[in-house]
């Protein structure tokens, strides 16, 4: 039960708030579409 | 402490763009059948480093048919992607290539080309036809009239087919075929042909004249047929690209 509270506590504390309008950067791939998807 | 690997790259990267260009251009070329390719969308991109300035490159490349036959001397860049009303078609390739010293080479390329579903070509037009099978009748009999009407009345070379690029069918309103075939110049007149068609072969690939011809036979209301074909006179071919081999046409490619 220690471990689970000091996880669980660790959790919180992991939690980094983000900055307000953050938008995380688009996903390296796949890329672009040039033409059309099929 | 060890420097942090480097950051994957992304599929939009300028040097992942880069790659891809290099490897459409390698795969257009070393095609002998259809059209030729442009590139839609790269899927994936894996860098394997090999040591200082030498890594191996996995792409997933999505590509899609353009309207330029793969012998046409047309640009790429020039060359437009056929619309999905025009029923697309898509390849999926995956490339393995080398980069050292910042010189990019293609290692192996392996595609498979498969043609639109007939509902997206539906929801694009619904009343456009759909691709024919290339060994429709219909399709057969139009490319077999198309070529003799042409070559009846050319006054230059006599014209064989290489291969039917593709076809449509429309049955209403009206019963008419459209196909498009590629064709070789071969070492007879149409006159000499007349004479004796047996003798006559395509040209040797250091004089080799290839073309391309688009057809269409009207079965319904009333009989007609319009043929156009396109020689495009002698290409010296690129020094590690071979012209034109016989190979049995196939939907996958390595």
């Amino acid at each position: 039960s220690v471990a689970k509270r000091a996880v669980a506590e660790a959790a919180q504390h992991d939690k980094v708030p983000r900055p307000v309008g953050f938008v995380p950067p688009p996903p390296p791939c796949p890329g672009k579409i040039r033409y059309f998807d099929i | 402490v060890p420097a942090a690997p480097p950051a994957p790259l992304g599929c939009d990267d300028p040097e992942s763009e880069a790659a891809a260009a290099v490897a459409v251009n390698y795969i257009n070329g070393h095609s002998h059948h259809g059209y030729k390719f442009a590139l839609n969308r790269i899927d994936n991109i894996r860098v394997v480093p090999q040591g200082p300035n030498n890594d191996i490159m996995f792409l997933e490349l999505d590509l899609l048919e353009t309207e330029c036959p793969i012998l046409s001397p047309t640009p790429l860049e020039n060359c437009t992607v056929r619309s999905l009303a025009e029923h697309a078609v898509e390849g999926d390739c995956d490339v393995k290539m080398q980069k050292v010293d910042g010189i990019l080479s293609v290692l192996a390329s392996k595609c498979h080309s498969h043609a639109d579903s007939s509902e997206d070509v539906r929801d694009a037009c619904p009343d456009c036809p759909l691709l024919a099978k290339m060994n429709d009748t219909d399709v057969l009999e139009t490319v077999s009239a198309a070529l003799n009407d042409y070559n009846s009345k050319t006054t230059g070379s006599y014209l064989r087919l290489l291969e039917i690029g593709r076809a449509k069918i429309q049955y209403h309103p009206g019963h008419i075929i459209a196909t498009e075939f590629a064709v070789g110049a071969t070492n007879c007149s149409a006159e000499e042909a007349k004479a004796n068609v047996g003798a006559c072969q395509l040209l040797p690939e250091d004089q080799s004249n290839f073309g391309f011809c688009r057809a269409v036979m009207v079965k319904r209301p009333s009989q007609d047929l319009q043929v156009d074909c396109q020689l495009y006179g002698h290409q010296v071919p690129a020094p590690d690209i071979p012209l034109l081999s016989r190979v049995v046409p196939s939907q996958d490619t390595s």
